[in-house]
């Protein structure tokens, strides 16, 4: 989903 | 993944290592504020709420475990470990959590990439990250003293902090519209916070002498 590869950071 | 954001995490895994290092071994938390630590728990509670439901990789899970763990294992020694707890300076570490949370939770809830619990969640824990350390720096300025594990631990997170910007310039160039405003300027005013740290614990290290922090 879009939130993944956005949200790869920790 | 790139060499810099790899080093951040490194870095910033090496902090709570330390951290948890010092606490363990000497059982003492002196210099330490138990404000930052609370602050840093909560940063990780809101913003990995997707551990179980987005599955990024191996990597980025046992990651947030370790930081979960961590973070909440050093609350837990700083409150209730029996030794840990007397060496707790609760009387010079007395900064409000609320004057930090309630803003950022008002930011957060204006200024989001959509507005859904888990996305505001995600947002209010970077505003949060940003001035978590501020309890920290607080405590030490009270303190004037400051012993060497608690400065390599604000320096390893500054560093972190330094290394994922790095880490943002360089996918802003390898990565087509790979655009965070709101990660970018809250990692920004983040590192500007302890740029001023940086600069005595340089200083102290360049002159060689004991880290003072200016009153």
């Amino acid at each position: 989903s879009r939130r993944e590869i956005s949200k790869d950071e920790l | 993944m790139n060499i810099f954001r790899l080093a951040g995490d490194m870095t910033h895994l090496m902090s709570v290592i330390v951290l948890l290092l010092k606490i363990h071994t000497i059982k003492s938390c002196a210099g330490i504020s138990l404000k930052t630590q609370e602050l840093y728990a909560l940063v990780f509670a809101t913003r990995y709420l997707d551990i179980f439901t987005d599955f990024i990789s191996l990597y980025n899970t046992i990651m947030k475990l370790i930081f979960l763990a961590s973070s909440f294992s050093i609350v837990w020694y700083m409150r209730q470990h029996k030794i840990v707890r007397r060496s707790y300076d609760k009387d010079q570490d007395t900064f409000r959590h609320l004057f930090l949370i309630l803003p950022c939770l008002l930011l957060a809830l204006f200024i989001n990439e959509k507005f859904t619990f888990k996305e505001v969640m995600w947002t209010f824990s970077l505003f949060l990250e940003a001035v978590a350390i501020l309890p920290q720096l607080v405590l030490l300025q009270r303190t004037r003293n400051i012993d060497n594990l608690t400065g390599q631990y604000v320096f390893l997170l500054g560093a972190y902090r330094a290394l994922y910007i790095l880490n943002w310039i360089y996918r802003y160039f390898t990565e087509p519209h790979y655009v965070h405003w709101i990660t970018w300027i809250s990692g920004l005013v983040q590192t500007l916070l302890y740029a001023d740290f940086f600069y005595y614990y340089f200083n102290s290290w360049k002159n060689n002498v004991k880290l003072q922090l200016p009153a």
